[in-house]
C-alpha cells in the first residue's frame, strides 16, 4: 500500500522550488515523505521535494502552477494531482486551479484586495480555502461552483464556469485531451499504443513522452482535427474518436497584437506580408498553395483572414504566399525583444564536443545523455522555465539546441519528457575525446569473430589477431583465387595440413584457416596451378563495428 | 540530394556507388556485410546479368579518384519478394573493411522507427541546383508515420506497410533520382542503423510529398536467409 500513496502525485526529476514556509524532514523512503506531506498541519502541502542521496524531504505549499520551478541535480519534485487539476469535482470546494476570469470574461479581483469591491470573504476569514492571488475559488461552498469578486465595479462577484473533471470533453483539436475514451467512432476498441498488434505503427509512447500515449486512450499526437486511435480491427488501421467539445471555452492566451514573443504562437496581429514582401494567402483558401493548416484543423490558432500566424511550432509567424513560386515564408512581425539574432551557421566545422564548461558551445546537438529530445528554449511545454532568449540574450538559446546559459558544468537542455525536467546533453568534452580511431574501438561493441558458418550467417566475417581460431566462410585468397579443399590433393599435393593431420584446426571444405599459427593470418592452398598457397583477405573484427563511422558525419539537418 | 550539405569524406563508410560496366554512377547502395550490398530492385531493371554492374566503395566524389577506392564486380543478384523495391548484390570478393569502408547495422526484425526520429539519407544523385554536384551529399529529416504520409494531401494511400516516409513536410530537402538504392540511416545509442532503402517519391523536395523508403526491418529474415543460402 505504501506505493499507493505516490499514486496521488505527479513526479518530475531534476526540479526544485524555493518557497517559504516549508518543513524539512529526514526520511528513509519517498513514500514516507509523501505521508509527511499528506499529514502536514502548518500549511496545505501541495508538493514535496525528495533527495534520495541525502534522504532529505521538504514539504511545500507551492507547486508548478503557483511558483517557478528551478533546476537541481538529483532532486525530484512530487506534486499532488488534485492541486494541478484545472477542472472541478462536484461543486469545486477543493478546486485549486489558476483560472482567474469569471464566466463573462471579467478579470477577477485579488482576494486580499479591497478595490473595486470590499470583500467579506478573505484569506483571513477562510484560511483553509487557499484564497490565493485572484484565482477562482469556492470558499463558501456555493452550489454554482467556484467564483470570484470581479474587477468590474458594476459586478461585485460572478461564477467562473470551470470544466467538470468527470466531463469527458476536448478543447481545440484535442491535442491536450487526456481523457479515457478508448473506442473509435464506429465502435471499434482502440489498440494499445505500446502494442504493434494488429497494426504496426510509429507512435511509440517512450519516443513521444509529451503526447501522453497511455493505454489505448484516444489521442491526437499528429495534428489531426480531433483525437483518434489505431483499432483492434485488422481491417481498419485507425479511426477518429467521438469526443464532445467542452462547454467551457478553451484556455485563453494573452493575444499579442503588435509583436511576437518566443515563437509567436500567441501573435494575433494583422500583419499579412512576408519578409520578402509577398502577400499572404488566406488560410481558408487552397490556392495557389494546397495545405492542411485550416481553421478546422487548428481551431484555436487564430487562422483568420490572411494574417501571419504560427499554428505549428515554427520558429516565428509565417504564411503561405500568393506567389505560386513561393509556397510559404516567415513574416516580418517585430519580435517583442526575446529571440536570438538571425540564424548563424550552427555547426562549426570541428567535432561535436564542448570546451571547458560548454558555455561557448554552439553546436547542433539536441539530444540528452539518455536519448531524450530537447524542449525548445522558447517553449513552456512541457516544462515552464525562465531560461529564455530574452533573459539570456548572449547564450544563443536557439531552437532546442543544447546550451549552457547558466554556468553549469556542461551543455544541457529541458527535455520533452514531462517526468524529466532537464538533463545534460549527449556531448563529450573536446579534451577528453581520445584519438578518433580509438574512440571507435569500444571493446564491448566489437564484432565477434565469425563462428562456424551454420550458426552465424549474419555475423560479419572477420578474424581476431592472426586468426588462428578463425572459422568463417571466406574461401578466396587476397587475389580472389578460389581455395583448394584441404582434403584435396589437386592441383597441389600436400601432406602437412589435412583434416586428418589437424582434426582440431577446422580444416573444413576449402575455407581459409591458420593451422600453423602463421603470423600473417589465415591462408589456403589455391586452385591456381602457378600458386601453391596464398593468404586470404579477412578483415579484423576490431575495425568491423557496424554503424559507427571512424569519421563522424556532419549530420546536417535538412531544414 | 536536394538541399542538405556535402558530407565529410568517408563519414558514411557504408555508402556505395552502383555503376554500369562503363563506370557511370546510376544508383546508391549500402554495404551490410563484407561481401553483400543492399540496394533497390528498381535499380536493377537495366539488366538481369550481374556482370552488367560494378560497385565502388570508399569514395567521396563521383569521379572516384580517391586512393581509398575499392572496386568490386557483382557475382549474384537476389531480388526481394514480389512488388518490393529491395535487392541484394553479392560482390565477387569481400570488401576490405577499414576506416573508410565498413558496414551499416541492420535493424531488429519488424522494428518500426518512431515518428519524428531523426534520420539521414545520402547519395550522389540529382541536386536540383542546390549545390554539391559530384560530391557525396547528406540531408537529415524526421520520419513521418505512414498514417500521416497516407493522408489525401500527402501521398494519399500510396505508401505500403513495408515502406516508410521521411522528409520535411514543407519540402526544400529530399533524396532524388540517382540516390535510389542508397541508405536511410537513423541514429540511436551512438550507432547508425539502416532503416530504409531510398525507393521513390512524387518529384523531389516538394511540400507534403516526403520521400518513400523500403522498410528494411520487414526484410531482415529475407536478407539473412539469402546471404546464408548464397
Amino acid at each position: 500500500q505504501r506505493t499507493d500513496v505516490l499514486e496521488a502525485y505527479v513526479k518530475t526529476d531534476g526540479a526544485w522550488i524555493i518557497k517559504l514556509p516549508k518543513s524539512q524532514y529526514t526520511v528513509k523512503t519517498v513514500e514516507e515523505c509523501a505521508v509527511k506531506c499528506d499529514k502536514e498541519v502548518s500549511f496545505t502541502c501541495r508538493s514535496f521535494l525528495y533527495i534520495e542521496k541525502d534522504q532529505d524531504c521538504v514539504t511545500l505549499p507551492a507547486n508548478s502552477k503557483t511558483d517557478q520551478i528551478l533546476r537541481r541535480m538529483s532532486a525530484t519534485l512530487y506534486e499532488k494531482k488534485v492541486y494541478l487539476l484545472e477542472c472541478v469535482n462536484g461543486i469545486g470546494k477543493d478546486y485549486r486551479g489558476t483560472k482567474s476570469r469569471s464566466k463573462s470574461g471579467k478579470m477577477c479581483q485579488r482576494w486580499e484586495g479591497t478595490f473595486p469591491h470590499l470583500p467579506n470573504i478573505t484569506p483571513k476569514t477562510h484560511p483553509k480555502a487557499d484564497l490565493e492571488s485572484n484565482f477562482c475559488r469556492n470558499p463558501d461552498e456555493d452550489k454554482g461552483g467556484p467564483w470570484c469578486y470581479t474587477t468590474d465595479p458594476e459586478k461585485r462577484w460572478e461564477h467562473c464556469n470551470i470544466q467538470d473533471c468527470t466531463e469527458e470533453c476536448m478543447q481545440c483539436s484535442g491535442e491536450n485531451y487526456r481523457g479515457k475514451i478508448s473506442t473509435s467512432m464506429s465502435g471499434f476498441t482502440c489498440q494499445r499504443w505500446d502494442s504493434q498488434q494488429p497494426h504496426n505503427h510509429g507512435y511509440i509512447p517512450s519516443a513521444l513522452p509529451d503526447k501522453y500515449l497511455e493505454e489505448n486512450y484516444c489521442r491526437n499526437p499528429d495534428g489531426e482535427p480531433k483525437p483518434w486511435c489505431f483499432t483492434n480491427n485488422p481491417t481498419k488501421r485507425w479511426e477518429f474518436c467521438t469526443i464532445p467539445r467542452c462547454t467551457t471555452e478553451p484556455p485563453t492566451i494573452v493575444p499579442e497584437l503588435t509583436c511576437a514573443s518566443g515563437e509567436g504562437s500567441s501573435y494575433r496581429g494583422t500583419i499579412s506580408v512576408t519578409v520578402s514582401g509577398k502577400t499572404c494567402q488566406a488560410w481558408a483558401s487552397q490556392s495557389p498553395q494546397k495545405h492542411s493548416r485550416t481553421s478546422e484543423n487548428y481551431p484555436c490558432k487564430g487562422l483568420d483572414g490572411n494574417y501571419c500566424r504560427n499554428p505549428d511550432n515554427e520558429r516565428s509567424p509565417w504564411c503561405y504566399t500568393t506567389d505560386p513560386e513561393t509556397r510559404w515564408e516567415y513574416c516580418s512581425v517585430p519580435s517583442c525583444g526575446d529571440t536570438p539574432g538571425p540564424e548563424e551557421p550552427v555547426i562549426p566545422e570541428g567535432e561535436e564536443c564542448y570546451e571547458g564548461d560548454g558555455s561557448s558551445y554552439r553546436g547542433a546537438m539536441s539530444e540528452t545523455i539518455s536519448g531524450k529530445k530537447c524542449q525548445f528554449w522558447t517553449s513552456m511545454e512541457p516544462h515552464r522555465h525562465s531560461k529564455t532568449p530574452l533573459n539570456f540574450p548572449k547564450a544563443d538559446l536557439r531552437r532546442n539546441l543544447c546550451r549552457n546559459p547558466d554556468g553549469d558544468r556542461a551543455p544541457w537542455c529541458y527535455t520533452t519528457d514531462p517526468s524529466v525536467r532537464w538533463e545534460y546533453c549527449n556531448l563529450e568534452r573536446c579534451d577528453n575525446i581520445p584519438n578518433t580511431q580509438e574512440s571507435q574501438t569500444n571493446p564491448s561493441q566489437t564484432a565477434t569473430q565469425a563462428t562456424p558458418v551454420e550458426s552465424a550467417p549474419s555475423k560479419i566475417d572477420c578474424k581476431v589477431g592472426n586468426g588462428a581460431d578463425y572459422r568463417g566462410a571466406t574461401s578466396t585468397t587476397l587475389m580472389g583465387i578460389t581455395c583448394q579443399a584441404w582434403s584435396s590433393m589437386t592441383p597441389h599435393q600436400h601432406a602437412s595440413f589435412t583434416p586428418e593431420t589437424h582434426p582440431d584446426k577446422g580444416l573444413e571444405s576449402n575455407q581459409c584457416r591458420n593451422p600453423d599459427n602463421d603470423v600473417n593470418g589465415p591462408w589456403c592452398y589455391t586452385t591456381d596451378r602457378s600458386k601453391k598457397w596464398d593468404y586470404c583477405q579477412i578483415p579484423d573484427c576490431e575495425s568491423l563495428k557496424c554503424g559507427q563511422p571512424a569519421t563522424k558525419p556532419k549530420r546536417c539537418f535538412g531544414r | 540530394i536536394v538541399g542538405g550539405c556535402i558530407s565529410k569524406p568517408h563519414s558514411w563508410p557504408w555508402q556505395i556507388s552502383l555503376r554500369t560496366r562503363s563506370r557511370i554512377h546510376f544508383c546508391g547502395g549500402t554495404l551490410i556485410d563484407a561481401q553483400w550490398v543492399l540496394t533497390a530492385a528498381h535499380c536493377l531493371e537495366r539488366s538481369d546479368s550481374p556482370s552488367a554492374y560494378k560497385v565502388l566503395l570508399g569514395i567521396h566524389t563521383e569521379k572516384a579518384n580517391e586512393p581509398s577506392k575499392q572496386e568490386r564486380d557483382v557475382v549474384k543478384i537476389i531480388k526481394g519478394p514480389a512488388s518490393t523495391d529491395i535487392a541484394l548484390l553479392k560482390l565477387d570478393r569481400p570488401a576490405l573493411i577499414n576506416d573508410k569502408v565498413s558496414p551499416a547495422c541492420l535493424p531488429e526484425k519488424d522494428y518500426i522507427v518512431p515518428s519524428n526520429t531523426e534520420c539521414y539519407v545520402t547519395g550522389w544523385g540529382e541536386t536540383q541546383g542546390s549545390g554539391g554536384e559530384g560530391y557525396l551529399k547528406e540531408t537529415g529529416f524526421p520520419v513521418i508515420e505512414n498514417k500521416v504520409c497516407n493522408r489525401p494531401s500527402f501521398l494519399n494511400g500510396r505508401v505500403k506497410d513495408h515502406e516508410m516516409c521521411a522528409g520535411n513536410i514543407e519540402g526544400g530537402t529530399d533524396s532524388c533520382q540517382g540516390d535510389s538504392g542508397g541508405p536511410l540511416v537513423c541514429y540511436a545509442q551512438n550507432t547508425f542503423v539502416l532503416q530504409g532503402v531510398t525507393s521513390w517519391g512524387l518529384g523531389c523536395a516538394n511540400a507534403m510529398k516526403p520521400g518513400v523508403y523500403t522498410r528494411v526491418s520487414k526484410f531482415v529474415d529475407w536478407i539473412e536467409r539469402s546471404m546464408k543460402q548464397n
